[in-house]
């Protein structure tokens, strides 16, 4: 699947 | 890791701490909106949970921890250690009208139809109107103290910072994520007004009261 690149953020 | 991010983790950091030693200090919850400290849980317990999983950084680790641990010990201290002091009737804000919608759109709108990106997505969701409560309850008691005004500045000021913060990721690594850009620009909005009775008000050292 195609996951946010977000999760380095909190 | 660029400046806006972690000024705008800091200023995060420090509207948890500044409430938390609020209710410390002052042994009172009155005028914090329990349901808004409830939600704020709720969203990083949800968007947390790849702690478990997946190893990013030290710094990420630890902060989620913090954010979490801080997140339930002011739940904890609203709702059990000085209960007496909480102000239940003027924190009437319906959470499910919150709750439910977010919930429906998290399933529709994401980036994979998985447990914990769904998860993740509605923490963000959530996140974006989880300080409504806490806003709503002010405009109904028509003020706020002041130190509970310079929580709501560093909360609104970190979600400003981040969308500085995207704005550069954008640019320098050619990368953006339009959910949690709308859902923050979405919460940005919202601190608005309390933004402009702050710097017109708090600033000057007024207190914080709507007109009638």
């Amino acid at each position: 699947g195609i996951d946010s690149q977000l999760k380095d953020e909190l | 890791m660029n400046i806006f991010r972690l000024t705008g983790d800091l200023s995060h950091l420090a509207a948890i701490i500044i409430l938390l030693l609020k209710i410390w200090k002052s042994r009172s919850c009155a005028g914090i909106s329990g349901k808004s400290q409830i939600l704020f849980a709720i969203v990083f317990t949800t968007r947390y949970l790849d702690l478990l999983s997946t190893f990013i950084s030290l710094y990420n680790s630890c902060m989620k921890v913090i954010y979490i641990g801080c997140a339930y010990a002011t739940v904890y201290m609203i709702y059990m250690k000085f209960r007496a002091t909480y102000d239940g009737n003027h924190d009437s804000f319906r959470v499910e009208f919150l709750v439910v919608p977010v919930g429906g759109l998290a399933v529709l709108i994401n980036h994979d139809f998985s447990f914990m990106e769904i998860l993740w997505t509605f923490s963000i969701y959530l996140e974006s109107v989880a300080i409504l409560p806490q806003l709503f309850m002010i405009s109904k008691t028509g003020e706020a103290e002041t130190i509970t005004t310079h929580y709501l500045f560093c909360l609104g000021l970190y979600r400003a910072l981040y969308i500085f913060n995207w704005v550069w990721r954008f640019y320098f690594e050619g990368f953006f994520d339009l959910i949690a850009i709308v859902a923050g620009v979405v919460q940005t909005i919202l601190y608005c007004d309390f933004f402009y009775l702050y710097v017109t008000k708090v600033l000057k050292g007024k207190k914080l009261s709507l007109p009638a």
